[in-house]
């Protein structure tokens, strides 16, 4: 463990807790992609399975659980409890898009063809994609409000914070996962975009955050 | 490169 693996790993706690808190106070999951959150429930279900094989630490298996409850919780809240706020018909990307080549991928590209593995390696190509069903959302209605624009700050962020975590432990240890930099590149590069309007509109104090 | 077999990451 490294210091920017934990900040990375509480600024993912305090995204999603972010979320959570805000569809459960206001009692409203309006401008939420609820297909991104049922995605983000499938790669931490497809990606912690090892949590019934192998116990690595506490750490590890109490952050495990916390995710994959507030994950679940969250998608409960948009699909069930508010559903009538939820805007599927802005929530309109076509998941498939991302689910077919992502399971290909899976089996073509990954480091040891068993079960868990390439379960594994499904979760880290889908998490770099998951984010875009709500990125679309935003572009769609060509605004978000700023809690929202919070949450994916964090939820961005952490995913940096990883990358410096792998360059760290290349050189501290040799560590190299290629499959889960490539993918936590691509994933980061994806909220540049956002990071740009984040700093430039929402931090600016104009609250919500309107898109050109 | 190594695979990273041990996944101790979340």
């Amino acid at each position: 463990m490294n210091i920017f693996r934990l900040l990375g790993d509480m600024c993912h706690l305090v995204a999603i807790i972010i979320l959570f808190l805000k569809i459960w106070r206001s009692k409203s999951c309006a401008g939420i992609s609820g297909k991104s959150q049922v995605l983000f429930a499938l790669v931490f279900t497809t990606r912690y399975l090892d949590l019934f094989t192998s116990f690595i630490s506490v750490y590890n298996t109490v952050m495990k659980v916390v995710f994959l409850v507030l994950a679940y919780a969250t998608v409960y809240l948009i699909y069930l409890r508010f559903r009538s706020t939820y805007n599927s018909e802005s929530d309109s990307f076509r998941v498939e898009f991302l689910l077919v080549p992502v399971a290909g991928l899976s089996f073509l590209e990954n480091y040891a063809f068993a079960p868990l593995e390439i379960l594994w390696t499904f979760s880290i190509y889908l998490e770099s994609v998951a984010i875009l069903p709500q990125l679309f959302m935003i572009t769609k209605t060509g605004e978000a409000e700023s809690i929202t624009t919070h949450y994916l700050f964090f939820l961005g962020l952490y995913r940096a914070l990883y990358l410096a975590n792998w360059v760290w432990r290349y050189h501290t240890e040799g560590f190299f996962d290629q499959i889960a930099v490539v993918s936590g590149v691509v994933q980061t590069i994806f909220y540049c975009d956002f990071f740009y309007l984040y700093f430039t509109k929402v931090l600016r104090g104009s609250g919500k955050m309107t898109l050109p | 490169v190594t695979s990273n077999t041990d996944k101790d990451e979340l």
